[in-house]
C-alpha cells in the first residue's frame, strides 16, 4: 500500500483549503 | 509570511491566533465509571481533537511550505504529545484533576478504572504540578507546542525540507526566548527557566510513548471503537516504530 493510502484521512485534512474542522 | 519575515511578537500573536477552541465531549458520561465508558470517551475525543490539530499545525506560520509528505509526518509523530501538553495546560488550574474538555474531567482514582491508566495519570499529573510550578506563560505554551511540531521528526524528505524545517524552529526558539525575556528575571534566571521549559518535552515525549504503547494495548484486546483518523494515526505510530 502506498504512503497516500495508508494516511488518507491525514492527506486530504492537509490538502484541503477548506479547514479540516468545517469538513468534519 | 515566513516566519523570517515576522516579529517574534508576530509569530506568538499568529501562534495564539492558532489555538483550538475548547472541544467538548458532549455526552454525559453516567457513573459508576467503567474502563469501556472512560476509554470510549476518551477516544472519542482525541478523535475530535485531532481535527482541530491539524487546523492549527495549518494555520503555523511556514508548516504549509514544507512537502506534504513531511507535513504528514511531523502529525504523525507528534500527535498524541500535542494532545497532552494541551492536556497538562487545560489541568493547570485544578490540582490532582485532568481536564480532557470543558465537559471531562477525571481525578487519578477515577481514571484507574482504566487497567494500566494509573501510571500514565500520575505522569501526566506530575507534569501538571511542574508547570503549575514554573507558571507557564500563554506566550511559553503556544512556543513549546509548536516545537514540538516541528522537533517530532528529524527525517525529512529532502535537505531543502530539513533546513526549511530548522529555521521553522529556529524562529519558534527566538520567539520563546523573547517570552521569557518579557519577564523580571536576570539573565541568568531566563536561561536557567529555558532549560526548565526545554526538559518539559523530553517528560511529555517520554508520556506520550507510555500512551501510544496503551493504547495500541487496549486497541489489540479490542477494548476500544477506535475512529477512523485516531486509528489512522495509531497505526503510522506503530509503523514507524517498528
Amino acid at each position: 500500500t502506498s504512503l497516500k493510502e495508508k494516511h488518507k484521512i491525514l492527506h486530504q485534512l492537509l490538502q484541503n483549503s477548506t479547514s479540516p474542522v468545517d469538513l468534519a | 509570511p515566513q516566519p523570517s519575515a515576522l516579529t517574534s511578537e508576530q509569530l506568538i500573536e499568529r501562534l495564539m491566533e492558532a489555538e483550538p477552541p475548547g472541544i467538548y465531549l458532549m455526552k454525559d458520561m453516567k457513573k459508576p465509571l467503567t474502563e469501556a465508558k472512560v476509554m470510549m470517551s476518551l477516544t472519542n475525543l482525541a478523535d475530535k481533537e485531532l481535527v482541530h490539530m491539524i487546523t492549527w499545525a495549518k494555520k503555523i506560520p511556514g508548516f504549509v511550505e514544507l512537502g506534504l509528505l513531511d507535513q504528514v509526518h511531523l502529525l504523525e509523530c507528534c500527535w498524541l504529545e500535542v494532545q497532552m501538553v494541551g492536556l497538562i495546560w487545560r489541568s493547570v488550574d485544578h490540582p490532582g484533576k485532568l481536564i480532557f474538555s470543558p465537559d471531562l474531567s477525571l481525578s487519578r482514582e477515577e481514571g484507574s478504572c482504566v487497567q494500566g491508566f494509573v501510571e500514565i495519570f500520575d505522569m501526566l499529573l506530575a507534569a501538571t504540578s511542574r508547570v503549575r510550578e514554573l507558571k507557564l506563560q500563554r506566550e511559553e505554551y503556544v512556543c513549546l507546542k509548536a516545537m514540538i511540531l516541528l522537533n517530532s521528526n528529524m527525517c525529512l524528505s529532502s535537505s531543502e525540507s530539513s533546513s526549511k524545517l530548522l529555521r521553522l524552529l529556529d524562529a519558534v526558539t527566538d520567539a520563546l526566548v523573547s517570552a521569557i525575556g518579557k519577564t523580571v528575571l536576570t539573565f541568568r534566571q531566563q536561561y536557567t527557566r529555558l532549560a526548565h521549559l526545554l526538559m518539559l518535552l523530553s517528560h511529555i515525549r517520554h508520556v506520550s510513548n507510555k500512551g501510544m504503547d496503551h493504547l495500541h494495548c487496549m486497541k489489540m484486546k479490542n477494548m476500544v471503537p477506535l475512529y477512523d483518523l485516531l486509528l489512522e494515526m495509531l497505526d503510522a505510530h506503530i509503523m514507524h516504530s517498528s
